[in-house]
């Protein structure tokens, strides 16, 4: 239970990260776009 | 520097007479080589025949099982590839385990002393006496479980030696497959991670990474959070050098052969001690001048904390005029392996870490998690533990305690606007969008607080588990001792 637990919050962080990356991601490319 | 090792002849036990004297009779201990929870190793002199061995002493109340269990699994290997065994004594409430002196250290212990990774020439040398090693292993149907290149030991003569079979584990007929999840976080198996039951060839991909490893310094992953990197470990290909422009052809091709995901198509040792990379390795002798210059440099860190301590004491020498007599100081390399005995979940057992530097993969150590190695029935997976031991802490949760430290202090100081109480929550994925409304500098403050924050949760929940587990612990500790009592 406890691994299953620490599975769903790892991955959890993990989507949000990646969804924070990818605003980053197309912040700058609008950024260099706009350059 | 001078080799006290005597080549020519090796050691094979002790003598009976030796056995039965006490050790400090048998034995001069020179130096301490390395430290753990287990207790410590030490660098010792065989005086009756001059031979110098490695003397690991562990305190009786720590857990013997494992220990045995390393007895057991060294005693049973005759391989030139595998740290040889010598005996035991039982010296007051220590363990006293007498085994092969490996002059050079670990492998990783030399990357480290030289500031300096191998060369593919050293590499594949290496990597051929590790293969020897593991291929013995794998026919007596033992896994090693923790490969790395702090587990791979460099005798003077530049023989490679599996080394720590404290996480080591044998299949049987009955059992062709394990299904504990062990090992060193970067360096585990797919299988291993994903608990589908693994068999020696576990061992193979573990020495890809290692591969990788001695040749970039660390482990692919091994900056990213150790926990991501056990969920990244499955889902990604597999792993890959970083820069594959410095490496040879045969080189990538072995490391690519060893880190197959389907361990089914993945090589054994056997097989990939005839692949061209590995046919090509020079003979050990390669590796004369890289262990010169680590044992020159360890031998001169040494001296200079010889005289730091020399200067110490003349300054405190005016009240001091007793003679002390000899004294042997301890070697202050981190070489060691340290031990916790951990208490991850309701199966959790033992973890191991390496007791240097300060980077990711040297604080995250092996990991037992659901083991099925107790498989006596009266064992069970239960661990016995004295009263009076500290409790277990996994090192990986003391990893997340000193991130957590580090993210308190840039609190302190202001610096790190993003972790705060009031954006600990993670937002529900539908609100996602309200990241569009951040600048991008709130947009990063908030990646780089994302860790601290997942480590505080893991720790509430673990909190949370090992509240739950203690009172169930109590209560078998307090049935085993009325059915002793009885």
């Amino acid at each position: 239970l406890f691994m299953k637990e620490l599975e769903r919050i790892v991955k959890s962080y993990e989507a949000y990260r990646q969804a924070l990356l990818s605003e980053v991601d197309q912040r700058q490319q609008r950024q260099q776009w706009y350059a | 520097v001078q080799m006290r090792t005597h080549p020519r002849r090796q050691l094979k036990k002790l003598s009976e007479d030796s056995l039965t004297k006490q050790p400090e009779e048998v034995f001069d201990v020179l130096e301490k080589l390395g430290e753990g929870s287990y207790g410590s190793v030490f660098k010792a002199n065989y005086k009756e025949t001059g031979e110098i061995v490695a003397i690991k002493q562990v305190p009786v109340e720590s857990d013997l099982q494992e220990i045995i269990k390393e007895i057991s699994i060294m005693q049973q290997c005759n391989s030139p590839h595998v740290v040889r065994y010598y005996g035991s004594y039982f010296k007051n409430s220590d363990l006293w385990i007498v085994m092969e002196y490996c002059g050079a250290g670990s492998v990783s212990d030399i990357i480290r002393l030289r500031n300096k990774t191998l060369t593919e020439d050293e590499i594949a040398t290496i990597v051929q006496s590790t293969l020897k090693g593991l291929e013995y292993l794998h026919f007596m149907r033992k896994i090693h479980r923790d490969i790395k290149a702090g587990n791979i030991l460099l005798n003077a003569e530049g023989q490679a030696k599996l080394a720590d079979f404290g996480v080591a584990g044998q299949l049987t007929d009955t059992m062709a497959k394990r299904n504990t999840v062990i090992g060193t976080p970067f360096w585990m198996a797919p299988e291993v991670i994903q608990e589908i039951g693994y068999n020696c060839v576990a061992d193979i991909w573990s020495l890809g990474i290692t591969a990788i490893e001695m040749a970039e310094g660390k482990p692919p992953y091994a900056d990213i959070h150790p926990m991501r990197a056990i969920f990244m470990i499955p889902t990604n290909p597999p792993p890959t050098f970083r820069n594959p422009d410095l490496w040879s052809e045969p080189f990538q091709d072995f490391v690519s052969q060893c880190l197959v995901k389907n361990p089914e198509n993945r090589a054994t040792a056997t097989q990939l001690l005839q692949h061209p990379f590995i046919k090509a390795a020079k003979p050990s002798s390669i590796l004369r001048a890289l262990i010169t210059d680590a044992m020159e440099i360890k031998l001169k860190k040494v001296e200079a904390e010889q005289r730091e301590q020399d200067q110490e004491d003349e300054d405190n020498s005016d009240e001091d005029e007793v003679d002390q007599g000899t004294m042997v100081r301890a070697g202050t390399n981190d070489m060691g392996t340290i031990r916790e005995a951990g208490s991850l979940g309701g199966t959790a057992r033992t973890m191991i870490k390496q007791s240097d530097m300060g980077t990711m993969e040297s604080q995250l150590g092996t990991m037992v998690i659901n083991s099925d190695d107790d498989e006596d029935e009266e064992a069970g997976t239960m661990k016995r533990r004295d009263e009076t031991m500290q409790p277990a802490k996994p090192s990986f949760l003391e990893y997340f305690e000193q991130k957590e430290k580090e993210a308190n202090c840039h609190d302190d100081s202001g610096e790190d606007p993003g972790h705060n109480a009031d954006n600990r929550k993670l937002p529900a994925e539908g609100d996602l969008e309200v990241m569009r409304t951040w600048s991008v500098e709130e947009l990063r403050s908030r990646l780089a607080s994302l860790d601290p924050q997942m480590e505080q949760e893991i720790k509430e929940i673990r909190q949370r588990y090992l509240a739950k587990r203690q009172p169930i612990l109590d209560a078998i500790e307090a049935k085993k001792r009325r059915q002793q009592n009885f």
